[in-house]
């Protein structure tokens, strides 16, 4: 059984990632934030909830039930949204890069 | 989270990568996820259901719950601003899509999920990033799906993965938390990958030319390998249960011979009455019967037998346990949550209690998921898939009226096993009517009541 685990848990921990939404210039209001799936790399794009963009629609959420309303461009929301996405070292790391990211520590050539 | 996990994938606590900036590229939305939703979860039924999302100590207005209602099946794609110094030193092999994933209607009900998510968010991704937790796919309508797995506030957006694909993303999370008449459920709201990346495509395709190329870089479905059967038909046990309907009154049961169903005392308790039994999809056979048999009210077995018109067909039929193993994984198929309006809900959990009187179970007790509508429906080894007894009911705290989902009571088989046997080949009712005269013990057990260690003795 944990082998059948195996690979959802690495693609698990690969995909995995947080999202925070925040306006710009006030950091002290707090961050509104979720989970999310990194979907593809060079570019990165990541899949997340949209309930953390409510506060920022220019029309409000009504736009959301708005009759025959599919998808919303990404100017639906207002310019003062910051994102910010956060990983963790499986999802970055190709192997050896979470090495490089520690700084202090070096393999010299003896 | 089952016991089963493999060696921890990563040690806690090291170092989180830093935020990096993004844009929104566009929201979207699955409007079948919509239809469903609306269907399963509107009208009527509004009043009844809560999503909650907020974290624990939020006081939410109610301006902020339409909100997030509102905001409930909608996804949001991003584009992280580029990192030359990760562009650079990406290989070719780590460019492209990062998961695969699994078609809708790949994961039958029953199936094993990985749910991945992050509580509270950004909240303390140190601690909580990808935390894990494991369950079943217990229903699905459509895109819209629903699973056992423990999600908490935070982990909306979350994947979801399978088994079998190996690893594909099924869905995402889309509420982690379902209240219904304010009790909470202990199920998990998901919207499946395929569809929601298919609008995603749509969507890029007319943002216009600068987005167009994106869509090819979406993940692509996983194939099925060549020679598997294009659906898996998952557990046969999940499809054993049935509904049945007694005049206003209906819950679960569960065919045992092509012309026999077993079902709850409470859900058919008259007998000669008229009984309605639909089998799940895709074999919805609609039968009628007749209830040969109920226990009375004084018996601890809230158990009822129906007798069909007709042969229930492409029903699976289980194989009746004789023997129980505390902590073994177990199944209980039921129509407990949505009713007629949606298939049997499969919910997973380990056998938590035997108790037993003397050497005999009279009564298994489950970590499933148990709701009302489930009575009468099947307990199942998820291993042997034997039937190992008839869901009777959850729990209920009379001085909170708060109802516990995850711990409820089922009669053994064994109990029933002889006198179904007798009346499958005699005719006789004999066997199942000893039910009626179970001793005082058993009775203590099923009124929740200690066991007296010794008769009380007469004071006069």
């Amino acid at each position: 059984m944990a082998r059948q685990w195996g690979p959802s848990m690495r693609a698990a921990e690969k995909a995995g990632c947080v999202v925070s939404a925040s306006r710009a210039g006030q950091a002290e209001a707090g961050s509104w934030s979720c989970s999310g799936v990194i979907l593809s790399r060079c570019p990165d794009l990541v899949l997340c909830h949209g309930g953390i963009f409510t506060p920022f629609l220019r029309a409000g959420s009504a736009a959301l039930t708005a009759a025959g309303a599919a998808f919303l461009p990404g100017d639906s929301c207002g310019d003062d949204l910051r994102l910010h996405v956060q990983w963790g070292p499986a999802a970055a790391s190709p192997a050896g890069r979470a090495e490089r990211g520690r700084p202090g520590l070096c393999t010299p050539q003896c | 989270a089952g016991p089963e996990l493999g060696p921890p994938a990563r040690p806690r606590g090291r170092l989180m990568e830093p935020p990096r900036p993004a844009e929104l590229l566009l929201l979207l939305s699955c409007p079948a996820f919509r239809a469903h939703f609306a269907r399963l979860f509107g009208g009527e039924a509004a009043e009844q259901w809560r999503f909650a999302s907020a974290a624990p100590d939020d006081e939410v207005s109610e301006e902020e719950e339409e909100d997030q209602l509102r905001a409930l099946g909608w996804f949001a794609l991003l584009r992280l601003r580029p990192d030359p110094e990760e562009e650079e030193a990406a290989a070719e092999e780590e460019r492209g899509p990062a998961v695969a994933v699994a078609p809708l209607g790949a994961v039958p009900k029953g199936t094993p999920l990985l749910a991945c998510g992050s509580p509270f968010g950004a909240f303390c991704p140190d601690i909580f990033l990808n935390t894990l937790s494991r369950g079943v796919l217990s229903n699905a309508a459509g895109p819209l799906l629903l699973t056992d797995a423990r999600c908490l506030p935070g982990t909306e957006g979350g994947g979801v993965f399978a088994a079998r694909p190996a690893g594909a993303l099924v869905a995402l999370v889309v509420a982690p938390l379902c209240w219904k008449a304010r009790e909470w459920v202990g199920l998990t709201l998901l919207c499946a990958a395929a569809p929601l990346l298919r609008a995603a495509r749509a969507a890029l395709g007319r943002l216009g030319p600068g987005t167009h190329a994106l869509a090819a870089l979406l993940p692509p479905e996983v194939g099925v390998p060549w020679g598997l059967p294009l659906r898996d038909p998952g557990p046969p046990w999940a499809a054993a249960a049935v509904l049945v309907e007694c005049g206003t009154v209906w819950g679960s049961g569960v065919a045992v011979a092509p012309r026999l169903v077993v079902t709850c005392r409470h859900v058919a308790p008259r007998e000669a009455a008229r009984v309605l039994v639909r089998a799940t999809p895709p074999k919805s056979a609609t039968i009628w019967g007749r209830v040969v048999f109920a226990t009375q009210e004084t018996s601890p077995y809230d158990i009822a037998v129906v007798s069909l018109d007709e042969d229930l067909h492409g029903v699976p039929l289980p194989v009746l346990a004789e023997r129980f193993h505390e902590g073994e994984a177990v199944s209980v198929v039921g129509f407990g949550v949505f009713g007629q309006a949606c298939g049997p809900s499969v919910t997973s959990g380990i056998l938590s209690a035997v108790v037993r009187v003397g050497d005999t179970p009279v009564m298994l007790q489950t970590t499933c998921a148990v709701h009302g509508g489930s009575s009468g429906g099947p307990l199942f080894s998820s291993r042997t898939g034997d039937l190992l007894g008839i869901v009777a009911s959850n729990t209920r705290d009379n001085d909170t009226g708060a109802t516990y989902p995850h711990l409820n009571f089922s009669v053994p088989i064994t109990v029933l096993q002889p006198g179904l046997r007798r009346y499958r080949q005699t005719g006789d009712l004999g066997g199942l009517r000893e039910l009626d005269s179970a001793a005082e013990p058993e009775k203590v057990v099923w009124r929740l009541q200690r066991p007296l260690t010794e008769a009380p003795r007469s004071k006069l």
